[in-house]
């Protein structure tokens, strides 16, 4: 399925968004649909 | 702004023993992540421990509450295959942009492994 988590997280007050998805197709450049 | 590095994340083959699958709930399947390249290596290892304490408290419900705040990015040790087969331990303060210009060298998904921090 096309579901991507998105999870924030801070250390010393820097704040980065990390996205996951259940497969890679569709979701790495050049893996399938982007 | 930064760039975007697209990571494939996996349980060390090798220091992932049974116990700490049963221990932490690993399940021995590729995570598929993106992040933007000024994220480091411990904010990797913290979001790993984020989300498996936040699978755990979804598996579990509240009959163990896992305290998701608690979740640090000492939890984790975060490895990258090198050469020769064996594995490189990465400095939590690397950002993942370093990682990929200094380790990987590659065009295409990193390939990041992780393991629980063994008390020394």
């Amino acid at each position: 399925t096309g579901e991507v988590t998105v999870t924030d997280v801070t250390i010393n007050s820097l704040t980065v968004t990390f996205r996951e998805a259940l497969a890679a197709k569709g979701f790495f450049r050049g893996w399938g649909l982007e | 702004g930064a760039s975007e590095i697209e990571l494939v994340f996996c349980p060390h083959p090798t220091l992932m023993d049974k116990e700490d699958t049963v221990q932490t709930s690993v399940e021995f399947v590729p995570r598929y992540i993106k992040t933007s390249g000024n994220a480091t290596v411990d904010h990797l290892s913290k979001y790993l421990a984020v989300r498996l304490a936040l699978e755990e408290l979804r598996k579990n419900g509240e009959a163990s509450p896992v305290n998701v705040d608690a979740a640090s990015e000492k939890q984790y040790t975060i490895y990258i295959p090198t050469a020769n087969g064996q594995f490189t331990v990465l400095n939590g303060s690397f950002s993942l942009e370093l990682v990929s210009e200094k380790y990987w060298k590659v065009n295409k998904p990193m390939e990041l492994y992780f393991a629980p921090t063994k008390e020394h």
